[in-house]
């Protein structure tokens, strides 16, 4: 949805490319396993896709010429190493295996957790949101929300499904987009564009 | 007893 808003409209006004980097990030550190281990087609396809398309729209911003004339640089200010430092932290002293793919594959599953952030702050600073941009928001929020019904579903259903850091990480990842659902859906009751306050 | 995680999810 956010490649296609950018290649379509040539415009990245707010879009947050620290969000988008620290997704590169996570794809990147999670699937890892992409050179050692195999799932299934679907698995890899979508895992490609995933790092493809987040390192597509980094290159938009960054690079494009039209498209990075129009990022809200002095806006999108996030101080992202601040979840980078602890995520990677955690991924040290709380994984299963004291591995570098290991601990590199939960610090993933904790930057995912937090990477939304930059996005949501740059959000609230844009007074217009575009519905585009806040329809790109919700579905990766969406996403993420049918994740808890998905594990419900395999808790339930296979015996010996668990996974806490995966769980505790997916639900607090969900509850951080609470209140932009909350306005989201507001604003689409009403049909006003989307503003969060401030 | 170690936890297995089966590395499916996306």
């Amino acid at each position: 949805v956010l490649l296609l808003k950018i290649h379509a409209t040539k415009n990245c006004s707010g879009v947050s490319l620290k969000t988008q980097e620290l997704y590169a990030i996570v794809f990147v550190t999670r699937y890892l396993d992409l050179l050692f281990s195999f799932i299934s087609l679907y698995n890899t396809i979508m895992k490609l896709i995933f790092i493809g398309s987040s390192a597509c729209i980094i290159w938009y911003i960054r690079f494009h010429r039209v498209v990075s004339q129009t990022y809200d640089r002095e806006q999108d200010t996030f101080r992202v190493i601040f979840l980078i430092l602890p995520c990677l932290l955690l991924g040290i002293f709380i994984n299963h295996e004291f591995t570098i793919t290991e601990i590199l594959w939960t610090f993933s599953i904790y930057l995912e957790a937090v990477a939304i952030l930059p996005q949501l702050v740059l959000l609230q600073r844009t007074k217009n949101v575009d519905t585009l941009t806040g329809n790109y928001v919700f579905l990766l929020g969406g996403y993420r929300a049918l994740y808890l019904l998905n594990w419900i579903y395999r808790f339930l259903t296979e015996p010996g499904y668990r996974q806490w850091i995966v769980w505790i990480s997916g639900t607090i990842q969900t509850a951080i987009y609470c209140d932009f659902f909350y306005y989201y859906f507001q604003s689409w009751r009403r049909n006003e564009k989307l503003s969060l306050p401030s | 007893e170690k936890e297995e995680e089966k590395k499916d999810e996306l």
